[in-house]
């Protein structure tokens, strides 16, 4: 499983930071940041959860935490799942349909406003599910949050592993540790054999290239893609094997 | 087919700009922008097409033109597909495995520069590949090109369609034209059987939602994903039914 893929040291230090991030977009980040903070919050840790992908906010859905706080002071208390998982969310921020029209310079400011100013519960793990690439809140967040560690979600297709090849370049750059990849959406098990829809391994050879580890290589699957559009994720609510794969 | 639904205003105009965009990424937006620009070279159009997605630009690859343009001079001119096709893209500016460290104001003089210094030939349409979401390129463009159109993609999933029909508020606030919708990846074709494993309609009930035509539902296809990978739109290099799609 993906959990006890995460080093040793990660369950014991008081609250890391984990950056979930991609290069492109619908790699399924969210999704398995929805399912990593369900997974986590199984085995006994406290976790919350940054959905810091402003334009694109879709955690509150996963984690099946819809409603707005009410009022200025509640603003920016996390909002609790029934499991416990804290949220902070741009999405308690803009109406349903309201697009988020906020250029660099404001995006920077709520970022860093999220990261100081929200009062987080203790937690075992943060986990940061930020926009694809390697825009604004990305570049705050790496250099607002040292310590951070980045976990790079991608497709096997080409197009999905180059542009998440960039985005691993950031690790370099602001001294943060990969922790690996995760190959999500790798083949769609049809009746015992398997169809690389989107390629075969691309998240491996990415893995290999950046001399980092492969941590998962997760199936298309109905119940995953349901589980994210109705808040409950399969590695809390799924089978079996299901819950195996986080 | 997708482009037979275009209104026939559309291919009569000087340059109809089409800004395509989309809530989240990885709905199949470039590939829809590359498969559309293939289809409309067969159909005799001329067509440019800028890759504004500047963090996760990928339509060199997928028109399949990667060389770095040559010296400061050859800088804003486009490269042309083997079938004429003008393309100008971020690609074009950053070494392979460099990740864009854009913020906000730079990424604003970026794509002014695309539109204003770019030495395009005359063409019957251009093709904007927008990021996904509603952050600095987008507004940009939505502020520069009044005349613009904007043709949604979209895959069924509820948390891509939530954030699409927040894209598409844009088109209110800056009076542009909603083109219409188009729902990718829409379902499986499994021997005749469909299989809706992102979920069925949601692009259907998008375009009725914003009161706009559902231009095309087209199914997940593994040459489509294999031609995004190798240069060759299915548009252009399909079969028969492929090249009906577009
Ligand atoms: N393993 C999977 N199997 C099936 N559907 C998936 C899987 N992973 C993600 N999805 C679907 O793909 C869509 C995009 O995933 P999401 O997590 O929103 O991507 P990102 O955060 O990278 O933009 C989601 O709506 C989800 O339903
Ligand atoms: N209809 C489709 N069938 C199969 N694969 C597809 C289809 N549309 C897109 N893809 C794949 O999905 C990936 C994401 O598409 P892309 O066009 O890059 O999305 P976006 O531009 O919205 O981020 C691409 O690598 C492409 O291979």
């Amino acid at each position: 499983s993906l959990i006890s893929q995460l080093p040793d040291s990660i369950s014991s230090f008081a609250t890391r930071c984990i950056a979930i991030c991609s290069g492109k977009g619908g790699v399924g980040k969210s999704t398995i940041t929805a399912n990593l903070a369900a997974g986590l919050t199984l085995v006994g840790r406290r976790v919350a959860v940054l959905d810091a992908d402003v334009y694109g906010f879709s955690i509150p859905r996963m984690l099946g935490v819809s409603a707005q706080p009410s009022g200025p002071r509640a603003r920016l208390e996390p909002q609790l799942t029934a499991s416990g998982i804290q949220v902070m969310s741009m999405g308690f921020f803009v109406s349903d349909n309201q697009p988020v029209i906020w250029r660099g310079p404001l995006l920077h400011k709520a970022i860093q406003q999220f990261l100081t100013d929200t009062i987080w519960q203790p937690a075992d793990f943060l986990l940061l599910d930020l926009p694809p690439g390697t825009g604004d809140v990305t570049l705050t967040i790496a250099q607002s949050l040292p310590n951070a560690e980045l976990l790079i979600i991608t497709t096997p297709q080409l197009t999905a592993t180059d542009v998440a090849g960039r985005v691993a370049q950031l690790a370099n750059r602001y001294r943060l540790r990969l922790l690996g990849v995760v190959e999500n959406m790798a083949f769609l098990n049809d009746s015992g054999q398997r169809q690389y829809i989107f390629g075969k391994d691309g998240g491996k050879r990415l893995a290999e290239s950046l001399n980092t580890p492969l941590l998962a290589q997760i199936p298309i699957l109905e119940t995953v893609c349901h589980g994210a559009d109705s808040g409950q994720p399969v590695a809390q609510f799924g089978s079996h094997s299901e819950r195996s794969l986080f």
